[in-house]
């Protein structure tokens, strides 16, 4: 799975993912990533997020929805996306990663796997990481 | 607002030996991204073309380098979202497409609707002048030693939860 999330000049929020799906999975499987508030969900007033993982798992938890849901409550991005991993993580045993940005430019890309590569640019500057801590 | 993009790869595990590619992939699909964003492009064209960059890349799980289903073939979601108004779009199912995300923001520009699957995803596609690429082109060697790997260990589920989708 693939994603990206973006804020521009003006503002504005979106998230696109996309994904092949799971090794071998059965004919006609859809997981998470093309459902609306758990592949991505975007919302000008709180932010944007792109996930991937188990997509049956994210489903149940409408993992996307969820971490803007925590950002609604005041936390921040990184701190919405471990509760929500968390969450997904203890209550259907499902792993995973995140990346999100807020409606003031923050951003985290947090998982629950062991790895995840990802990168982000911000006031030109560039960071990427594939283990966590990176 | 200064512009801010983030781009993920995926979460499912990363041999030694892809480490280089998959990182260099996310850096080409940021720095892509935040460059139509200093331009004073949209994040929706920011992460549209970003994915386009992973989805064109056979390192990533998505367009050329989708793993395969039990029949070994390529099918394929996607989805966009513009925060602005909350409008969405998205594909499911899709084979034959090269970039399923531009497939979905067209779902989301074009139609009514939120989401389109299989066949009648693909005769919008075809409606809407979307080319079709033979889906052998988005079968990589990597995914199709997956597969045949996978077929061997079918009766051990723990093997596929380590290869995330």
């Amino acid at each position: 799975t693939v994603g990206a999330v973006a804020i521009d000049s003006a503002g504005n929020v979106a998230c696109a993912t996309s994904t092949g799906g799971l090794t071998n999975k059965r004919v006609g499987r859809v997981g998470d990533t093309a459902c609306i508030g758990s592949g991505g969900y975007a919302d000008n007033i709180v932010g944007a997020t792109s996930t991937t993982g188990h997509g049956e798992s994210i489903m149940k938890v409408v993992l996307a929805r969820l971490i803007l849901y925590h950002m609604e409550q005041g936390k921040s991005p990184e701190d919405a996306a471990d509760v929500a991993l968390n969450y997904m993580k203890t209550r259907v045993g499902g792993l995973g990663g995140v990346i999100v940005v807020s409606s003031s430019g923050d951003w985290a890309a947090r998982f629950s796997t062991k790895q995840m590569a990802w990168a982000t640019v911000k006031d030109d500057q560039l960071q990427s990481g594939i283990f966590t801590g990176e | 607002m200064k512009p801010v993009i983030v781009v993920h790869g995926g979460a499912g595990r990363i041999f030694k030996e892809r480490e280089n590619g998959s990182r260099s992939g996310v850096t080409r699909a940021a720095l892509k991204g935040y460059n139509i964003l200093k331009q004073g492009g949209s994040a929706l064209d920011a992460v549209e073309e970003a994915v386009v960059v992973m989805e064109n890349d056979p390192h990533f799980n998505a367009g050329c380098g989708s793993v395969l289903n039990e029949k070994g073939e390529v099918e394929m979601d996607a989805i966009i979202m513009d925060g602005k108004n909350l409008t969405s779009g998205a594909v499911s199912a899709v084979k034959c497409i090269a970039n399923p995300i531009k497939l979905a923001r067209l779902v989301m520009e074009k139609t009514d609707h939120m989401l389109l699957t299989d066949q009648g995803a693909l005769a919008f596609a075809r409606a809407m002048g979307v080319p079709e690429v033979p889906g052998e082109t988005l079968i990589t060697e990597r995914s199709l030693e997956r597969w045949k790997k996978n077929l061997e260990a079918d009766s051990n589920p723990q093997e596929f939860q380590k290869d995330l989708g």
